[in-house]
């Protein structure tokens, strides 16, 4: 019988055999990991959140989340695989097991599961949701443009045939609502990091706007850490910033909104293509890429577990 | 199932604010179809382009008129679309 230590980690799956994972994960592993069904996209699909938690009472917790641009294939790869590193982690008392201890991993792998599933049955290069909202030529919302942060400035279009559409509304998408609701009501998220492929940065806030976030010297020493980490294992060469001074102006965009509520160490990967393969990185790619990420995102999560606000 | 036989993701690294403006041009263009995988972000920074097919000469020569240079990143998306495909038919079955 297939179980998460005979799973292909060096291959992309189907949505299907994703959503098949999680429910062995858990399974395997009912004193740690649990699955959250945190709403419901537009097509009705779950939207899961794996919770790692070694129990307390809503404990400060970090967020993961992977695949909100659903073409960016390796990003819901890594997440499996994260998924599967935290258990393994807890299992040889080593890693984050510490973390455990005291706080929550909260990790949502497929964040864009109409986009993905699309990508996977009709258009392997699409980014966005699947909305359709009335008035609108062409279908989908870019969910990196639909926060309530900045939302509609400039850094997003305003034409529903772009890339980057901003949505009718600030949380228009039932993906980015979702994750809205859950923030707030869990009320006590520490660390916030969205990933994303490709391009090799680790940014911070802010995309909308030149002024400087508060924390940025902290944010700026963290990533600096948290990329010399990465980059200690394969090499692999980061560039690390804000995000309007590292790629460019982007209105509407997840970290900004987190961090407005303040949620301090917000942060958002652009994982490898090693400079050849763009979103069409090649699956033996995956658990390099996952591996050199975790290094990172330790940093970040042990920095955030020292540092409590 | 849309396929993308014969496109390529082409990359462009502009060195002058001239080279800048020439790759910013065909963003405006939207009959090319173009899908920017990375936008424009400043010089020095790579710009990704797929570019459907029918519209490859017509980029190409925009380029080549200013005398941008690029370098083509993926000579067939389809042909890495299919590789990936069949990995993932390989891997379906061991599961």
């Amino acid at each position: 019988p297939l179980n998460t230590d005979t799973f292909n980690y060096e291959a992309y799956h189907t949505i299907d055999e994703i959503y098949n994972f999680m429910d062995l994960l858990v399974a395997e592993n009912p004193n740690l990991v649990s699955k959250l069904e945190i709403g419901r996209s537009t097509e009705n699909r779950p939207l899961y959140v794996l919770k790692f938690s070694t129990g307390g009472t809503n404990r400060p917790a970090v967020w993961i989340d992977t695949g909100i641009h659903s073409r960016e294939w390796v990003t819901q790869a890594s997440g499996v695989w994260f998924a599967k590193k935290i258990v393994e982690d807890h299992a040889n008392n080593e890693g984050v097991a510490s973390i455990l201890e005291t706080m929550d991993i909260l990790l949502e792998i497929v964040t864009n599961p109409d986009g993905f599933a699309y990508t996977q049955t009709t258009n392997r290069m699409w980014r966005k949701t699947r909305s359709r909202h009335s008035g609108n030529l062409c279908v989908g919302v870019d969910p990196n443009r639909n926060w309530d942060a900045g939302f509609g400035e400039a850094g997003a279009s305003s034409s529903s045939c772009s890339e980057t559409y901003h949505g009718p509304y600030a949380n228009s998408e039932p993906e980015v609502k979702s994750i809205v609701d859950f923030v707030k009501s869990h009320g006590n998220i520490k660390a916030f990091v969205s990933i994303h492929s490709y391009s090799q940065l680790l940014l911070y806030p802010y995309g909308y706007t030149y002024t400087a976030v508060p924390d940025q010297q902290e944010l700026h020493e963290v990533s600096a850490k948290a990329v010399a980490a990465l980059s200690s294992l394969y090499g692999t060469q980061y560039k690390y910033g804000s995000i309007i001074t590292t790629i460019y102006r982007a209105s509407g965009g997840t970290i900004d909104w987190t961090y407005n509520q303040g949620i301090k160490y917000s942060f958002t990967f652009e994982l490898r293509d090693t400079g050849r393969y763009g979103f069409l990185l090649p699956a033996k790619q995956i658990v390099p890429t996952a591996e050199e990420t975790w290094l990172a995102l330790k940093v970040i999560i042990e920095h955030t577990r020292d540092n409590l606000y | 199932t849309e396929t993308f036989v014969g496109h390529q993701v082409l990359r462009v690294i502009p060195q002058n604010d001239e080279e800048l403006q020439k790759v910013q041009e065909l963003q405006e263009l939207e009959h090319l179809q173009l899908d920017f995988w990375l936008a424009p972000r400043g010089l020095g920074l790579p710009v990704d382009i797929r570019v459907p097919f029918p519209s490859l000469q017509a980029v190409k020569a925009h380029l080549e008129a200013a005398g941008v240079s690029y370098s083509i990143m993926i000579e067939d998306v389809q042909a890495l679309l299919d590789e990936e495909q069949r990995e993932m038919l390989r891997s379906s079955r061991q599961l």
